[in-house]
């Protein structure tokens, strides 16, 4: 363990936390995108299911239980408990064509053609794109609530500090996964775009709003 | 040599 890595842990975690009680205070899941959310809690299901299987730490077993947990969570109060308020119109990028590559992609290119490793590579894979549905419906309404910008931010701090921790581990530890660094790598790239939005608007205290 | 993809990050 190094400190960009529990930093970008702690990140994530803030994250998935900001979005839950956005979610909880104010009743209500608009600007949010439940697919997105779906995509989430599939990419945690198909990657810890190692928890099953091996032990790692009390550290790496807690934390993925409670993002499996918040996951569903998240996923409940959208499509079950505030049903009402959830944007669904607006939520229409089509998930179909981020599922299915991806499925072929861990297929064809993996570490090991085993059940449980493709599982994990169309984790890393899918988790990689799993925020496009949420920038899609953004871009789509022009406009996204400042406390769902802090959840993007977290978001994407959290996968920039897994790449510089991954340059740490490939000095200090001699360690690489070119797979997860790849997907790693793309994932970041999509929150460019965003990153440069929230620090010109958000931070100067105006509302994050894209130009018509 | 290099350690490859020990699946210890979350």
């Amino acid at each position: 363990m190094n400190i960009f890595r529990l930093t970008g842990d702690l990140s994530h975690l803030a994250a998935i936390i900001i979005l839950l009680l956005k979610i909880w205070k104010t009743r209500s899941c608009a600007g949010i995108s439940g697919k997105s959310q779906i995509l989430f809690a599939i990419v945690f299901t198909t990657r810890y299911l190692d928890l099953l299987s091996s032990f790692i730490s009390l550290y790496n077993t807690s934390m993925k239980v409670i993002y499996i947990g918040c996951a569903y969570a998240t996923v409940y109060l959208i499509y079950m408990k505030f049903r009402a308020t959830y944007d669904g119109n607006h939520d229409s990028f089509r998930v179909e064509f981020l599922v299915v590559p991806v499925g072929g992609l861990a297929v064809l290119i993996n570490h090991d053609f085993s059940f449980l490793e493709i599982l994990w590579t169309f984790s890393i894979y899918l988790e990689s794109v799993a925020i496009l549905p949420q920038l899609f419906m953004i871009s789509k309404t022009g406009e996204a609530e400042t406390i769902t910008t802090h959840y993007l931010f977290c978001l994407g701090l959290y996968r920039a500090l897994y790449i510089v921790n991954w340059i740490w581990r490939y000095y200090f530890e001699a360690f690489f996964d070119l797979i997860a660094i790849v997907a790693g790598v793309v994932q970041t790239i999509l929150y460019c775009d965003f990153f440069y939005l929230y620090v010109t608007k958000v931070l100067k205290g105006k509302k994050l709003s894209l130009p018509a | 040599g290099f350690n490859i993809n020990p699946k210890d990050e979350l």
